[in-house]
């Protein structure tokens, strides 16, 4: 094998997708970003690296589909042949940098004969973009040729041979591993699953107590991964990047951020931690931390290592402003630094000191456009930017801004009206498709 | 092996090249590959695909280069030059 190119010094990197394969292509953009996903979590499972997905052009692994000569020095050359690259770490500007030839036929729990099984490849791509050359090891994800499939990305298991060169570049992972071990079939059933193709795709009908959430009050919002969730009872909502519902009916929060006790009935505030954008549950006195959809190792554990009062906690959230962490109980905030894990002096204030915003708050939220978003009941505020006080026009109402209510729209099966929340999403009127539970969405 | 068409011969120092088992040809004099560099360049890219070391273009080793790849080279220009200096 070639000597390690190079290696990265930081351990959180961030990853995006800038183009996704052709339209034509078999596999839809949600099925790709997971395969991207998951192929880099083989990687952070069996090293101190962690990846996180960002919208920003400034990501360190920036993904690619695209064809023919594209002014890297590694022009494509049609079906076959040549079939992906990608940049070893180091000081240039496309320093882990992964592009697919798009003129493949990429395919997921395909035969070989359907095409190119795009987990497999991006496993070894992204083994070059931590630093790993070709080898000639017969068993490695590093060997330079096609091997075809490598199997379900859940139950993948990187060959020994990888995992040493790996540890020799950065060292073991300090905690757990997070792939699931292929012989505890209890485990991948309940692992984040990836998207199945439409023909078998399963449709979970939603529980009967669900909530509704055109009459409901929150228990906790969060902008995650660029992503809003509103938490309720067992309950979340999630909205994508573009403030688009992903489902009218809500996902159950045990079946998706694993490892939460499973008496626990709702949650007080959540957010996530800038830095290595771990992401904080709280519920009463306790708190958890999760990397992606898995609670670490450790956990709960009282509040008080934030320094914070036993009495809980009713919102937080990260002002863009200053990357401070506030933390919201009745009527003060406090500010805790998540970069030095440590509370800043002279706190808690009063929470008057936000003109504007009312006490008892359900949660906040930062959210993409700069500003933060104050929720109680069934109202929200608005704050812009740097401002402590609240933008003119607030209170708005939450299910008509965020969560497609209309002003009297109760969510009941019962209303089947044409005008239903579904043909507004999607502008034609067709039936509700939510109701068979087709509109779903699963990403990373 | 059967005799390589011209072709053959230009696709494999072609894919030598890209891959790197073999230095590009000088730009400046346009010399070609010596035999010598290139049985060398060809048993390396036979060992480091697993295939039995002949030293010439044989079907296997014509069919491995046809087989789908990434596309960055094996060997690193450094490997390469020790590869040179050695000899």
């Amino acid at each position: 094998a070639l000597t390690p190119q190079n290696k990265w010094t930081k351990r959180h990197l961030s990853w995006r997708i800038r183009t996704y394969p052709k339209e034509s292509s078999l596999l839809g953009r949600d099925t790709v970003r997971a395969l991207m996903y998951y192929a880099l979590k083989v990687w952070s499972d069996i090293s101190p690296l962690n990846f996180h997905e960002v919208a920003g052009n400034d990501a360190d692994i920036q993904i690619d589909f695209t064809k023919a000569d594209h002014n890297d020095g590694y022009p494509f050359d049609g079906p076959g042949g040549t079939v992906a690259h990608a940049f070893f770490p180091g000081e240039r500007f496309t320093a882990g940098d992964t592009h697919f030839d798009d003129d493949e036929a990429w395919t997921f729990r395909s035969p070989e004969s359907h095409g190119m099984d795009l987990f497999a490849v991006a496993v070894h791509e992204f083994g070059h973009a931590i630093g790993l050359a070709h080898t000639s090891a017969i068993e490695s994800i590093m060997r330079p040729y096609y091997q075809g499939p490598v199997g379900d990305p859940l139950k993948y298991n990187l060959p020994y041979e990888d995992k040493v060169r790996v540890w020799q570049l950065y060292g073991v992972r300090d905690s757990v591993s997070h792939t699931v071990r292929p012989d505890d079939p209890s485990q991948t059933a309940d692992s984040p699953v990836l998207l199945d193709l439409p023909e078998n795709r399963s449709t979970v009908q939603p529980a009967r107590d669900s909530p509704d959430r055109c009459t409901s009050h929150f228990d906790a919002v969060a902008h995650i991964r660029g992503e809003a969730f509103f938490f309720k009872g067992k309950y979340f909502w999630r909205l994508t990047r573009e403030k688009h519902l992903v489902s009218l009916h809500p996902a159950q929060i045990h079946r998706f951020w694993r490892g939460l006790p499973i008496n626990l009935d709702s949650v007080d505030a959540v957010y996530e931690r800038p830095g290595d954008h771990k992401i904080i549950f709280f519920k009463g006195l306790q708190y958890w931390i999760f990397k992606d959809t898995n609670v670490e190792e450790g956990y709960p554990r009282p509040i008080s290592d934030f320094g914070l009062p036993m009495e809980g906690v009713d919102a937080a959230f990260v002002w863009l402003h200053n990357d401070k962490t506030y933390f919201f109980k009745d009527n003060h905030y406090w500010r805790y630094d998540d970069h030095l894990r440590r509370m800043d002096l002279g706190y808690p204030k009063d929470s008057t000191l936000w003109k504007g915003v009312p006490a008892q708050l359900d949660d906040v939220m930062r959210w993409s456009d700069g500003s933060s978003y104050f929720f109680k009941g069934k109202e929200y505020w608005r704050v812009v930017g740097s401002d402590m006080e609240v933008e003119a026009g607030y209170p708005r109402s939450i299910g008509k801004d965020w969560l497609l209510c209309s002003e009297m729209q109760s969510d009941s099966p019962a209303t089947d009206t044409n005008n239903t929340a579904e043909t507004r999403l999607h502008g034609q009127h067709h039936a509700d498709h939510a109701k068979e539970g087709e509109v779903c969405s699963c990403t990373s | 092996a059967p005799s390589l068409t011209a072709e053959q011969m230009d696709m494999g120092v072609d894919w030598l090249s890209k891959f790197g088992y073999l230095p590009p040809p000088d730009p400046v004099t346009g010399q070609l590959q010596t035999k010598e560099a290139l049985t060398k360049a060809i048993k390396a890219m036979q060992k480091f695909g697993g295939l039995e070391e002949t030293g010439v273009l044989d079907i296997a080793t014509l069919g491995l280069m046809k087989t789908p790849r990434c596309s960055l080279p094996d060997l690193s220009d450094t490997e390469m030059a020790v590869g040179r200096k050695r000899r």
